[in-house]
């Protein structure tokens, strides 16, 4: 399985909304300083419930609306990511531990091919973003035996800041409303853990060096 | 619970061996201070990059350190699978062969799982299927072209 | 004595916000929270990288950080200076273009400092009077290369 | 004034007696991952008694000492820098506030490039140290009007570990021996302070930025 695109609406640095289309294998982000690079990362931790305001570079949650939503002065301001995974053939996350995921999935990735086709061009994503050819599928998540097509699972996180500076936070799953415990549950069956190191932001990669020897051991505690 | 832990470490010490000699050219392994008690024990990285007598970790070079840390991550991440990795800037203490030896790396991990890599460093960008531009024009929002989307190296 | 860090407050401010819009193509400027208290106050740097709105510092991505605490340490250095300078991979963060800006204004400093830089980056590299290469063979000692000196650059 | 010259003796990764020669204006110093660079900033530190063991990466100072010399298990192992300034044609360090320090330097600037085209052959400096053409000018720090040569001015640290671990430090000026706090006064007349903002470590330029507010104030303090 892998993240098949991440869009990010009013969130940090990105006004609109933007498309990020990803696929399996090894990408590269690059571009210049204050570009937005890490934010498209903060943005991961943020829809995934992964991280604290802090952690995202953030004093307090607010700070993570764009800030030309902010100062138009409307009385809710939003921001949201959505976080669309292909579980490829697998029928439900219990199929991960399957000995073969590449080769189960190389059939859908022929599907996925044809959405990157689109895009492969230098336009802007989120100007490509009308031609988007796959239909959004809503994956039921206890499933339904659809072996063909591409099984994609979504998570959102909506963040609605009021005038006086109130918030609230809302996560859905499939467009389903659920508490951030209960996503964790379901990342964790994916094995995405917000202790977990498959994360390793700007800065951070020596702290597993200069850290106490106690908290480097619970890392594998975590593990076990 | 002590023999998941034990089990645990002991794979993630092994791959831990393996990876280091392979970014570092050195020997390095995992090590409990109290071996008999695990939980109350701290958990050690034992560095001898490029043969080099043993030091404290502290007194490691930054890119020494980075490459120590990285081993340490993919030795976890052999273990136990994650499905994606998202790594900010890992590269930025490493002179050019190193970023290469790095670069190789993932990729050989990318079989396991989807690497996302924010790097500035040429080998790296080079090494990877694909290259996605992130761009903001004075006083505008972040825009993200899709560069050298390349769909028929994706799949195997 | 609140008449002798006025003073020096206004002169590195001043320095500072010329240095940081060569440096960030954008404008910043210090700050203290309490003017009339300056000794109960602390010191903001205020930065609007390349025109942007103003954000916290902690929000500042790894390059536009490095460009503003660089623009401080130069404009403490315009104000008294120092006769060395040595600074130890401090553009790890940024991308070339700002590497560039860096080395140049580094040049700039160099009429009225010694400045020993450590660094990766080729634009830094190409725009010294000259480079001393450090290298260890596999379990030896340092060895130390003069390379590429150029007394006749020395002598203005 | 500048640094012409760091000498490094059985100090860290610098096994037996090193030259660094140093000309004034931009260096670059440039190497792989662990050969040294960060070492020879060190030195400077030790040498200038600027900073504590661990700002040097030492957790205790005997750290400092190369392994080599350490496990060849003689009684006493000694470690040292010596680090020496070039004063130019400055008589004494009053004359630091000049208007025109580099002019007054060119004249002197010459006798030095013939010693550095001494070693700007590719050969490993540690070997073109004999033919070194300038004597050492042993400086009487008070005065003696000698306009037309160079005027060195010298810092020497030794650390001397003995086999059960106990350490000694001794610096000396001039090779005379001076206390710490008689190495920082001289150094303050040349502008060189232990909580100075000329040596930037690696890994701590952002370090301004994450700073408590106050203690950036106090940085303007110390200056004025
Ligand atoms: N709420 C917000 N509204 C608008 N812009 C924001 C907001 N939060 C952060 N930013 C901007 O995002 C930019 C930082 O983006 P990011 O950290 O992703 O850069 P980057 O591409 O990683 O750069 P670098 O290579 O220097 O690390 C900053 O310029 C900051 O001003
Ligand atoms: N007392 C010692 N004896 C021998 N070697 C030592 C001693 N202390 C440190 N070293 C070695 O010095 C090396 C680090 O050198 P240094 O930090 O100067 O590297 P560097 O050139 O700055 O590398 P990087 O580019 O990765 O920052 C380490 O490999 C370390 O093992
Ligand atoms: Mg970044
Ligand atoms: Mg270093």
């Amino acid at each position: 399985m892998y993240i098949k695109r991440v869009e990010l609406t009013h969130f940090k640095s990105f006004g609109g909304t933007t498309q990020v289309p990803l696929l399996p294998g090894f990408t590269v982000v690059s571009g210049p300083n204050g570009s937005g690079k890490s934010n498209i990362l903060d943005a991961l931790l943020f829809a995934l419930g992964l991280s604290s305001s802090k952690g995202m570079r953030a004093e307090r949650l607010p700070d993570l609306v764009n800030q030309n939503q902010t100062s138009r002065g409307r009385s809710t301001v939003e921001a949201s990511v959505t976080v669309t995974f292909d579980l490829g053939e697998a029928i439900d996350s219990q199929d991960q531990d399957s000995p073969d995921p590449k080769g189960q999935e190389s059939a859908e990735a022929e599907a996925v091919t044809h959405a990157c086709e689109v895009s492969s061009s230098a336009l802007p994503i989120s100007e490509a973003q009308d031609d988007e050819p796959l239909p959004r599928m809503e994956s039921s998540g206890n499933g339904t035996g659809r072996r063909q097509a591409p099984h994609e699972w979504t998570v959102t996180r909506k963040l609605r800041v009021t005038q006086q500076g109130t918030y609230t936070s809302n996560y859905f799953i499939n467009d389903q409303s659920c508490t951030l415990t209960e996503l964790h549950e379901q990342l964790h069956k994916l094995r995405i853990y917000p202790e977990g190191y498959n994360v390793v932001l700007q800065g951070d990669v020596t702290s597993i060096i200069s850290m106490n020897p106690r908290e480097r051991r619970e890392i594998i505690d975590e593990l076990a | 619970r002590q023999r998941a832990f034990k089990e645990a470490f002991d794979a993630v010490n092994e791959n831990f061996q393996t990876i280091f000699a392979e970014l570092s050219d050195g020997d390095g392994y995992l090590q409990l201070d109290l071996p008999h008690d695990p939980f109350g024990s701290g958990l050690n990285l034992v560095a001898h990059p490029k043969g080099k007598p043993v030091r404290r970790l502290a007194s490691m070079s930054g890119g020494e350190k980075s490459l120590t840390a990285l081993s340490f991550i993919f030795a976890l991440q052999r273990y136990r699978p994650s499905p994606f990795y998202a790594f900010d800037e890992v590269d930025m203490f490493l002179d050019g062969a190193n970023v290469e030896r790095l670069a190789r790396m993932i990729k050989h991990q990318t079989q396991q799982a989807q690497f996302i890599v924010v790097s500035l460093r040429r080998p790296m960008i080079e090494a990877a299927e694909r290259t996605i531009g992130v761009t903001q024009a004075r006083g505008a929002y972040t825009q993200v072209l899709g560069l050298n989307l390349q769909p028929q190296s994706a799949s195997v």
